[in-house]
């Protein structure tokens, strides 16, 4: 594996979009990692919609009644890509444009412009994940995003953070020395691609420490494969 | 410390605390540049009173994280007005009581060495 890693430098990643007052980040952090199988299955980056996940994925868990993915209520991105793989696959985002707000189904399925091939999920091995980031592109992963609300820079290597996830983001690279100076020495870490702008953290990112799940970021990533769909 | 020559006003710096009359001014700058930087706009002055209760919240939240996180940079955001409930409510979205489906693909384990 390489010491340093960035999806970002290899065309993979969009711009960084804002999700508004809406509670879609399980949205974001699954078109992302589509757009990211989707580039490294094509080698063209399109832009994914949001917005058909909000309005048309209403995916359950059949193991525990009445969770479901709900648009600006929340949702899982595993359900995500049960939706699209149902659903046939995702349109643009300037087909479906994102508005912020829970709406009907307007899935045009003459427009999907790429399609699930398959999931799954990773092991909680940073190695592991490290891999499969370099392997098969940036991973939609949790988080607890407690630190987040007020974060504005840096590494952010938390003494105490709770492990129980609930912001969904993007892991698009990995960093070996972020320097922490209270610690005195190089820490490791992970990017993540977040939701909330350009004007939040480090140009809409987030940097945190590899290492020790630190608030729970390694407990839930997955992985996406995308098959090419032709958009006439 | 330096030895002064009796001859010499020693220099007195301050050394208590700030007044609370400081650290409210402090605040209220601090609150003037966050809404002028966010763009934010209060109906009432009633609701304007109440965000900038918030955002005194907030900034003592920003400290506590700085404590706990000091590689970081914790400071105003552009979600410094909200409370912790309504930035969970509002921009978080992460349902945590739905659970991995047992029969999800686990992807295989990849080579790591060199």
């Amino acid at each position: 594996l390489p010491a340093d890693f960035d999806w970002r430098d290899k065309g993979a990643v969009t711009p960084v979009k804002d999700q508004g007052s809406c509670g879609s980040c399980w949205a974001f952090s699954a078109t992302g990692a589509l757009e990211g199988a989707h580039y490294l299955e094509t080698g063209e980056l399109v832009s994914l919609s949001e917005q058909q996940l909000v309005d048309c994925d209403h995916e359950c868990d059949p193991e525990e009644y009445g969770s479901c993915d709900s648009g600006c209520s929340g949702g899982l991105m595993n359900n995500a890509f049960e939706y699209a793989l149902k659903a046939g696959g995702l349109e643009r985002e300037e087909d479906y444009p994102y508005t912020g707000t829970d709406d009907t189904c307007k899935f045009d399925k003459s427009k999907i412009v790429s399609s699930v091939s398959n999931f799954s999920v990773i092991s909680t091995d940073e190695d592991q994940i490290a891999a499969n980031l370099v392997n098969h592109g940036p991973l939609a992963v949790g988080i607890n995003a407690v630190f987040m609300q007020t974060y504005v820079g840096g590494v952010s290597c938390p003494y105490i953070c709770g492990k129980r996830i609930d912001h969904g983001v993007l892991l698009v690279g990995y960093g070996s020395s972020g320097f922490a100076p209270i610690r005195l020495k190089e820490k490791p870490y992970w990017i993540l691609k977040n939701s909330w702008g350009q004007s939040w953290g480090e140009q809409g990112y987030y940097k945190i420490c590899r290492g020790y799940n630190s608030c729970g970021v390694d407990s839930l990533v997955s992985t996406v494969a995308a098959l090419h769909t032709s958009n006439k | 410390s330096a030895a002064v020559p009796n001859d010499v006003d020693p220099l007195i710096q301050q050394v208590v605390s700030e007044s609370d009359d400081d650290q409210l001014l402090h605040a209220e700058r601090h609150f003037s540049s966050f809404k002028a930087t966010f763009g934010k706009t209060y109906a009432t002055q009633e609701e304007h009173d109440y965000r900038f209760g918030v955002f005194k919240a907030n900034l003592r939240r920003a400290k506590r994280h700085q404590a706990l996180d000091p590689t970081a940079v914790h400071g105003v955001t552009k979600f410094s007005d909200l409370t912790p409930k309504e930035f969970r409510r509002n921009f978080l979205g992460l349902k945590r009581r739905l659970r991995l489906p047992a029969d999800a693909n686990k992807a295989p384990i990849l080579p790591t060495g060199d």
